[in-house]
């Protein structure tokens, strides 16, 4: 007697939200660039019953960006939704699962993340700064400048860029551009690194330390530049996850 | 004069009637953009 199909899920339901948890989480593990992502809204939800306590799930789910960079340690329910007026980046994610005895597992998933549009942050805030092009000649000069005062002035590893994450430059009041970067620590010190940085080279996997920076380049009315870095600390990574890649982030890209 | 059509009573629901699949999308957990 063929299996009786599987009476259709809600999107609020459990098992729903547990699918959706388990897609969220192989989706940061999976990804490589820019920042952690949450769930917002669990668009549909379809169930193929494959056999008894074996169900194929398609997902359809919508994701927030979240301030914590990828490669941040900090556990996903501790990293904060960023604001719609901060300029939200948006994942659109369809995701295929298998529940088998009642054990979720992610079978692949295919995103698209892009970056809200000007005209609505311009129209909820008219004066808040919106997200500058990843190429932005003043965004590129400020992560170098920052990078550089960086290095200059700690007595720790000489950092890399890895990517910057995302950046925003305002004109008024005053000219300031605002920056975040993802960095990796090498096998130079800084003083090392003044006499033949060539040779500084990131930290192979087994001994690899990330960090995430930030900087502020104020350009008007006055010149001041500020940059923090925190460096994250040797994390065992997940087998199968690679070294980053030293790419810059595209604002929307799509990843399977 | 074209005779009005009989108004048929409603039509009955069949018997062992499915309702709707629960609603989807889900809920908002922070803001829709």
């Amino acid at each position: 007697v063929p299996a009786a199909p599987p009476a259709p899920l809600g999107c609020d339901d459990p098992e729903s939200e547990a699918a959706a948890e388990a897609a969220v989480n192989y989706i940061n593990g999976q990804s490589h660039h820019g920042y952690k992502f949450a769930l917002n809204r669990i668009e549909d939800i379809r169930v193929v019953r494959q056999g008894p306590n074996n169900d194929i799930i398609f997902l359809e789910l919508d994701l927030l960006e979240t301030t914590c960079p990828i490669l941040s340690p900090t556990p996903l329910e501790n990293c904060t939704v960023r604001s719609f007026v901060e300029h939200a980046v948006e994942g659109d994610c369809d995701v295929k699962l298998q529940k088998v005895d009642g054990i979720l597992s992610v079978l692949g998933s295919k995103c698209h993340s892009h970056a809200d549009s000007t005209e609505d942050i311009r129209k909820a805030c008219p004066d808040c700064p919106v997200l500058a092009k990843m190429n932005n000649t003043e965004v590129l000069e400020t992560v170098s400048a920052a990078l550089n005062a960086y290095n200059s002035k700690t007595t720790d590893s000489y950092l890399r860029l890895l990517e910057i994450g995302r950046a925003k430059i305002q004109y008024h009041p005053g000219h300031i551009v605002v920056t975040e970067f993802a960095v990796g620590a090498t096998n130079c010190s800084a003083e090392e690194a003044k006499a033949n940085v060539g040779a500084c080279q990131l930290l192979p996997e087994d001994q690899s330390n990330f960090g995430f920076c930030r900087a502020v380049m104020v350009k008007s009315p006055s010149q001041d530049l500020q940059v923090d870095c925190q460096l994250y600390g040797h994390q065992v990574p997940a087998p199968d996850i690679p070294l980053l890649s030293w790419v810059f982030y595209p604002t929307g890209q799509d990843t399977s | 004069p074209v005779a009005k059509a009989a108004q048929h009573d409603k039509v009955p629901r069949p018997v062992g009637f499915v309702p709707p699949p629960p609603p989807c999308p889900g809920k908002i957990r922070h803001f829709d953009i």
